[in-house]
């Protein structure tokens, strides 16, 4: 299987994101993501999606990224209340 | 499943629809009687009563809105496609419970061909949202993020187990003995007109029996025409739906007369979508048509000519148009055709004669299509792949591969 491009992966990061399974980036606060962090994202991602548990930003996933949906986050925790919270 | 975490402390609901589609198929009536099935839905599982509320000026729980793009909510709409609608969940704040529909798309009610976006399947969804429940990851369950396609009639339509785990964990079961079931009205949808005046009469092909009008890759889908109809293959290998949608609701501004699309393709540069029928193109900017039928002679073919095949080959930017045993190269970039057109097609090694169309996956490889069969290019090459042809069905079409066009004749070997 051949690696995501840096776009695919930068817009899976954003998607994850929007959805709850990654957190909001503080302003205040250089943060980096781990590759272990983003992996588990992925495959609470996945799961959802009903797809086979990679954990890579794979070509089946990135189109079920684009596929039509509803705007809540998935994940309801501290991730995807921040969304909320602004609301 | 998976609960918000708020819920509703009383147990009678009261909705209105503030706003309805602008542009849809679906009348006003049509939108609320939808929306009172949708909510239904949930009613029957969990003893809720919804009331609607017709009075502008009369507060409701269930405020429901088409809205597009930024409408005041953190909840911004992105157009057709992408996000379709969201709820708020109970609470005390004036928007709980609020629940908006993106205008951009397009609704739909009881569509046989699976275009649109089936408004019942979305409402239930977010009315799932509007009593407290989040997404679930269950296979069955109304309350997946993604859109699964319609979910049938909604005078039948039953939550899955899920959902009414996930519903009762809120707001307890309905009463069970035989005097306090809850009865359901035995509500009469106005059944909208699924079928314009204007729609084709003749039977839905099979797909499986091949032999396509035109086939063309659309921004990494691959639609299907025959006849009246089209089918599209989503990037994932996956069908939008089995049965075909119609040709002329879905390009929109295609005269009437054109019943067969021969061939099609989507431009390199501009993205646009040229669909060839007779001796003339129409070019389409996303769905809509761009001004007049246009002359094959503009791509450099002869007066009258027609054309069984176009694409767009990657490779060199060129647009490959292909009329039996020959084809004609165009160049898009300076706008005329290429001198020392047509050429022989055996030039594509391997290619069937008067292919019904040709496209390029989204792989790079190159297709022909004849009939039931396809013949792959690899990438670049104009060399026929050695195990081609191939049977479309299992590939292509989600068509069963043993039995697969059972009185197709041999398909043509490639030429050694």
């Amino acid at each position: 299987a051949s690696e995501p491009s840096a776009q695919d992966v930068s817009l899976g990061v954003d998607w994850l994101r929007l959805y709850g399974y990654l957190p909001t980036p503080d302003p205040a606060q250089a943060q980096l993501q781990s590759p272990e962090k983003l992996r588990d994202a992925i495959k609470v991602m996945q799961r959802f999606a009903g797809l086979p548990e990679t954990g890579r930003l794979d070509k089946r996933t990135i189109e079920t990224m684009h596929k039509p949906r509803c705007s809540l986050p998935d994940v309801l925790g501290p991730a995807g209340l921040v969304r909320r919270r602004r609301r | 499943y998976a609960l918000s975490g708020s819920v509703w402390r009383k147990r009678i609901l009261t909705w209105r629809v503030q706003s309805f589609p602008q542009s849809s198929l679906l009348n006003p009536q049509i939108v609320r009687t939808l929306m009172s099935y949708a909510l239904t839905v949930w009613g029957v599982e969990s003893g809720l009563t919804f009331q609607e509320v017709n009075s502008q000026h009369q507060e409701a729980d269930i405020l429901i809105d088409f809205a597009r793009a930024y409408h005041q909510d953190s909840y911004p709409f992105d157009g057709l496609g992408g996000t379709l609608a969201h709820a708020f969940f109970p609470g005390e704040h004036p928007i709980s419970g609020d629940t908006h529909f993106d205008d951009e798309e397009i609704w739909t009610f009881g569509s046989q061909d699976g275009e649109g976006t089936d408004l019942f399947a979305v409402a239930v969804h977010e009315f799932g949202h509007a009593l407290g429940l989040g997404h679930s990851s269950a296979p069955n369950s109304i309350m997946r993020p993604f859109y699964q396609g319609p979910v049938g009639d909604p005078d039948k339509y039953r939550l899955s187990q899920d959902d009414r785990d996930g519903l009762q964990q809120l707001y307890g079961k309905v009463p069970q003995t035989p005097n306090d079931q809850p009865t359901r009205k035995p509500l009469i949808p106005p059944r909208p007109s699924v079928l314009p005046p204007d729609s084709p009469s003749a039977p839905v092909p099979d797909r499986c029996e091949g032999s396509f009008d035109a086939i063309a890759n659309i921004r990494g889908e691959t639609f299907f025409f025959k006849g009246p109809w089209f089918w599209r293959l989503q990037p994932s290998g996956q069908l939008v739906s089995p049965r075909p949608a119609r040709v002329h609701r879905f390009w929109e501004g295609l005269p009437s007369h054109v019943r067969v699309i021969q061939a099609a393709y989507a431009r390199r540069g501009d993205g646009r979508i040229l669909l060839f029928s007779g001796p003339q193109f129409w070019v389409f900017r996303e769905r809509q048509l761009e001004g007049a039928a246009r002359p094959l002679e503009e791509l450099g073919l002869p007066p009258g000519e027609v054309v069984d095949a176009a694409f767009s080959w990657p490779f060199n930017g060129k647009t490959y148009l292909i009329r039996g045993q020959q084809y004609w190269r165009y160049d898009e970039a300076a706008s005329r055709p290429d001198p020392g057109y047509p050429r022989d097609l055996s030039l594509w090694e391997g290619a069937p004669p008067a292919p019904d169309d040709v496209t390029v996956g989204n792989t790079g490889d190159t297709f022909f299509f004849k009939g039931a069969h396809y013949w792959r290019f690899p990438k670049g090459s104009v060399k026929t792949a050695p195990d081609s042809p191939q049977p479309m069905g299992p590939k292509w079409l989600d068509c069963p591969a043993p039995d697969f066009v059972p009185h197709t004749p041999e398909p043509r070997k490639p030429t050694p």
